[in-house]
């Protein structure tokens, strides 16, 4: 089983952290701030104060044996691109790191990050999508041109059913799932009926999907 | 046309402010923060300094007006708490506010924050899952125990057309795409096979979605 280590325990490093205990792997957690130690000491297998950027610590905590580090530090650019470094230099398999800007993510590469992951960045398209569309509930662009979107479906579609709609033939859209309410109905049937106040998870080409965005 | 506001330029409001931006849309971006408001200058429609727990300033800015207002004030937990209120008591149809933690997330809906992000989080959650098993390229939760993964596929699927493979009915598995080198595949039909190197895009019920993952 892979063994993970996490430095910096702000909000993505703790999430990060948290989910990897909650699917039952070993996490250490790392982080200079007592207080941030203190909070995922019931959660990590491992909690310890360090400065990560300390190599002489780095060795004692064992950390080239893990197979996966994630460096979370965020607004200290300087510890955040060291500590890759190190870890990097001391033969660590797969580093993860987190990046606060494009010129951030290009330092981390070249001093050996594995991958590079931009968590407001991301989500701030996201939002910023799916606020535009006022029916879209989430977006995600699965590739260029192709997209899945949540939406609250248009008036016209009330009350037939999928079959009906043609929505695959006429529009190219998928429909993965409706909700409704607290249930959720994956890969619905030709026979099931979209009603006022659900949402339909659906995916397709980005032209394809407009059709289904009101403003 | 919808008019957005942005107020707190940190990495997830200056993504959603560009991001607008970039759609066509008006942009109106706030921060305290003289040097963050020039980075917006070229890319956002305005570009203000403010304190936006003042109420004077806002009205002068008649942020009533606005459709959506994105309040994006991270560490300043009370700021933003105040900023979301002040706005939802001056009229503004539509807040979405970004919280740091769940605790501050039910403050902000007690104010009125019509929608509550969790960019750190979520994002967390998803680099978790997919360092966990190797051959996931992407993990989104679309609902409880519900997913989408782009995953490399199993060897034993190589080769194999997605007929045979039997995916839907013997693994509950809904195949959304396949992308092969740059091209991708919307849809594929029944016939369509796997071929080693090709990233899946599929969704089902996370117990279901196991079984295609690797260690
Ligand atoms: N040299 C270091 N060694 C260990 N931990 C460090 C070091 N430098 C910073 N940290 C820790 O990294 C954590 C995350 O950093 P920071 O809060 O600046 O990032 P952030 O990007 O705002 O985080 P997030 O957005 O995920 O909440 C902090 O808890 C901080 O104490
Ligand atoms: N009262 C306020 N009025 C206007 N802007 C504010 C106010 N308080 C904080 N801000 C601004 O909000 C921005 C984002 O805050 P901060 O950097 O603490 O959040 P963050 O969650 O770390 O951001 P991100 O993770 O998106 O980078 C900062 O640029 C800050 O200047």
């Amino acid at each position: 089983k892979k063994q993970f280590a996490v430095i910096g325990l702000g909000r993505f490093g703790t999430s990060v952290a948290t989910t990897l205990a909650q699917l039952g792997y070993d996490v250490l957690a790392v982080d200079s701030d007592e207080a941030r130690v203190e909070e995922l000491a019931e959660v990590a297998t491992h909690a310890v104060q360090a400065d990560a950027t300390d190599i002489e610590v780095l060795k004692q905590l064992g950390i080239r044996n893990f197979d996966v580090v994630v460096v979370s530090i965020g607004h200290n650019m300087e510890a955040s691109i060291l500590v890759t470094l190190i870890l990097k230099e001391m033969g660590v398999k797969q580093v993860i790191a987190k990046a606060g800007s494009e010129l951030h993510s290009r330092v981390l590469k070249r001093v050996g990050a594995d991958r590079v992951v931009f968590p407001e960045r991301d989500m701030g398209a996201r939002v910023a999508h799916n606020l535009v569309a006022s029916n879209i509930i989430d977006y995600i662009e699965l590739a260029p041109n192709y997209s899945l979107l949540e939406i609250t479906p248009p008036c016209e579609m009330f009350d037939k059913t999928i079959r009906e709609l043609n929505l695959r033939t006429d529009y190219g859209i998928n429909v993965l799932a409706i909700k409704r309410g607290n249930e959720i109905k994956v890969s619905p049937g030709a026979d099931d009926v979209i009603k006022k106040g659900d949402i339909l998870v659906v995916v397709g080409e980005n032209g394809d999907l407009k059709q289904l965005e009101e403003e």
